[in-house]
């Protein structure tokens, strides 16, 4: 489950990329 | 009363929010997938991975925000995730959905294992979000400023993050006074749930503890 660190990846890769990718 | 570039900024804002929705897919899935305590701690888990790209997607339209330093980025969206999540599904529950999903979605969240004393504060706060009878152009400034707050943990710049959530805080102001004429603490009210939005935040990191030890 998104614990806080998976929550910080998670707004990281998408920060980076778009939905799409 | 309101500029023209208040009047852009509401439009594109508002636009943005309405772009901020989970896939059709992961939606359809909360209404069918079969029901069990297991079965709905992992679809709700999804559903927040899914909720947050989209929320990131709807943050990087807030005009400004993709100017600032990126650490704060990450430190504004990380401390502001779950308030904003739960802003939106306040929305999505006052809303009167379609046949009875609304019904659907309270009962899988209540039988997947989170604890009852978590429950019925998420519920108020979805029931007095409801009753504000709040319009599309607020849920989405309310969203933007949410996110736009200068005092989470860790940022550096917070005078750039105050620079773009005070002009926000002004519009809401006025889209307030305009679509309450005869509620003069509308705004204020709107502002009070942000606190309790705050207090539902520090149970969120508990309860999360305490359902993944379960």
């Amino acid at each position: 489950p998104a614990s806080n660190l998976g929550l910080e990846d998670i707004i990281r890769k998408a920060l980076m990329g778009n939905m799409e990718e | 009363e309101l500029t023209q570039d208040q009047k852009a900024l509401i439009s594109y804002i508002v636009d943005a929010h309405n772009k901020h929705r989970i896939p059709q897919d992961m939606a359809k899935k909360l209404l069918q997938e079969q029901f069990n305590t297991e079965e709905n701690f992992l679809l709700l888990t999804e559903m927040a991975t899914s909720h947050v790209q989209v929320l990131v997607e709807f943050t990087k339209n807030i005009p400004g925000f993709q100017s600032l330093d990126h650490e704060d980025q990450i430190a504004l969206l990380k401390g502001s995730a779950v308030e904003a999540m739960f802003l939106r599904s306040a929305q999505v529950f006052s809303k009167k959905l379609p046949n009875g999903h609304t019904e659907v979605l309270e009962d899988r969240i209540r039988r997947s294992g989170i604890s009852e004393e978590f429950i019925t504060p998420m519920f108020n706060f979805y029931k007095s979000i409801g009753e504000l009878q709040m319009m599309q152009e607020e849920h989405a400034l309310l969203t933007a400023i949410t996110i736009l707050s200068p005092d989470r943990p860790y940022i550096k710049d917070q005078q750039a993050v105050e620079r773009l959530q005070e002009p926000m805080l002004e519009v809401l102001r006025k889209v307030c006074k305009l679509q309450h004429p005869h509620e003069p603490q509308h705004f204020a009210r709107l502002l009070g749930r942000l606190t309790e939005l705050r207090t539902l935040n520090h149970h969120h990191a508990e309860m999360l503890e305490s359902w993944r030890m379960s």
